[in-house]
């Protein structure tokens, strides 16, 4: 559609403008309450003084998500999209509004945390080298099939909240075969952002990703 | 917008269509995963003889959704998205088909269950008589302050998976404060579609919703 084409062609600026500066740009989709901001803070707190982060966080209205990062002295800047028609997804147009306004010479790894959808954000390229799912287990085990295109999107999916298994019926295997199904290509993690269990192996999986890019 | 606009043509004529065949139709929308189908096998389970139901299921693809729906022997039709362009929500067009393909003699309640989705779902009307939300404790008090549209929208809010709440930091209470800063004319209701607790006063509020209809 003339949607999609005229955002690719924002999305490929993003791109180039990213690359000239050595950023590493990743797109952080999931649902509503996946967890997002919360991976996004125990990130922060592990990665270390030697990468430099920072922060586009994209909602359809408040700040309530850039506040609760400020505490990391990170530059944050808050894009919402309620003004512009309120789009249930970050488009590359507003994603260059927030870029153009960073001093990318302070940034060497910047996450765009998308509004929270588990459809329409996997259709948006905004310039990310990196698409990542946050997926909790409380959504259910079958979602991969019923919403594929996101899953088939991702380069990795986390995932989130494995401290309330014990208190569902969900099986981890069964969902992590479906994911499979959709894109055996996925790297595919397990962690609790409240308990920092599996935090470990997501920090050392996106080291390797950024010195890959380098 | 015009894609708004014609879609409330259809809408209407959908209400029609149900109006004269005194059908009652529920918009039921809410995040991926936050218990719609879990709640229909809840209602079906308890709403007695007297009440006719019939299902339109919205899914982007699969028939999943339906088959948990079979058992009931109530009329189900699937709709997917996905050959249409896998729209993140259900438009009326798509819900006039379906409408059209049911012996509508045959029920007095149709429950339509939208993609899952916290935003678009809220925006088109599909020509339903109400719009309810089910949304998961698992997501977090704040989503009614980042989510405005839908908790607007919706005349009832279920909020489902409380047998969960012992296990989260979420606190109820401040999740219906800020369900009622948003809406404060909305009905707000407590349930868990997994054990059970609650489900008697979700249908007693639905069975005196019908008869004010009739
Ligand atoms: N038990 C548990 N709760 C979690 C975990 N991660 C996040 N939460 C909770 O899930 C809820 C939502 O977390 P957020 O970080 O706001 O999720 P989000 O994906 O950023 O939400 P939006 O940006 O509003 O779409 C909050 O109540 C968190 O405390 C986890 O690993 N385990
Ligand atoms: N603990 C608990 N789990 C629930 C409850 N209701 C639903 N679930 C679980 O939540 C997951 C999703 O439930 P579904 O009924 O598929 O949710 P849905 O909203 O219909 O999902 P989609 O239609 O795919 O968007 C499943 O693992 C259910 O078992 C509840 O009240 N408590
Ligand atoms: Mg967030
Ligand atoms: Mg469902």
């Amino acid at each position: 559609t003339d949607v999609l084409d005229a955002n690719r062609v924002v999305a490929e600026e993003n791109r180039r403008i990213l690359k000239q500066a050595g950023v590493f740009a990743i797109n952080l989709m999931g649902s509503p309450g996946s967890g997002k901001t919360r991976v996004l803070e125990r990130t922060l707190e592990n990665i270390g003084n030697k990468i430099r982060a920072g922060i586009i966080q994209g909602d359809i209205t408040t700040t309530l998500d850039s506040e609760r990062l400020m505490k990391f002295e990170v530059p944050v800047v808050q894009i919402n999209t309620e003004p512009f028609g309120g789009d249930c997804h970050l488009g590359a147009n507003l994603v260059q509004r927030a870029v153009k306004s960073m001093d990318l010479s302070q940034i060497g790894l910047l996450f765009i945390e998308n509004v929270g959808n588990l459809v329409c954000p996997a259709e948006f390229d905004i310039g990310e080298n990196l698409k990542m799912l946050v997926f909790s287990v409380t959504e259910g085990e079958e979602k991969p099939l019923k919403y594929p295109l996101m899953f088939r999107e991702c380069g990795v999916v986390l995932i989130n909240k494995i401290d309330l298994l014990k208190h569902l019926n969900v099986k981890i295997d069964h969902l992590t075969q479906n994911i499979r199904r959709i894109n055996p290509g996925a790297e595919v993690l397990r962690l609790s952002a409240e308990t920092g269990e599996g935090v470990d192996e997501w920090i050392s999986f996106l080291k390797d990703r950024i010195n890959l890019y380098r």
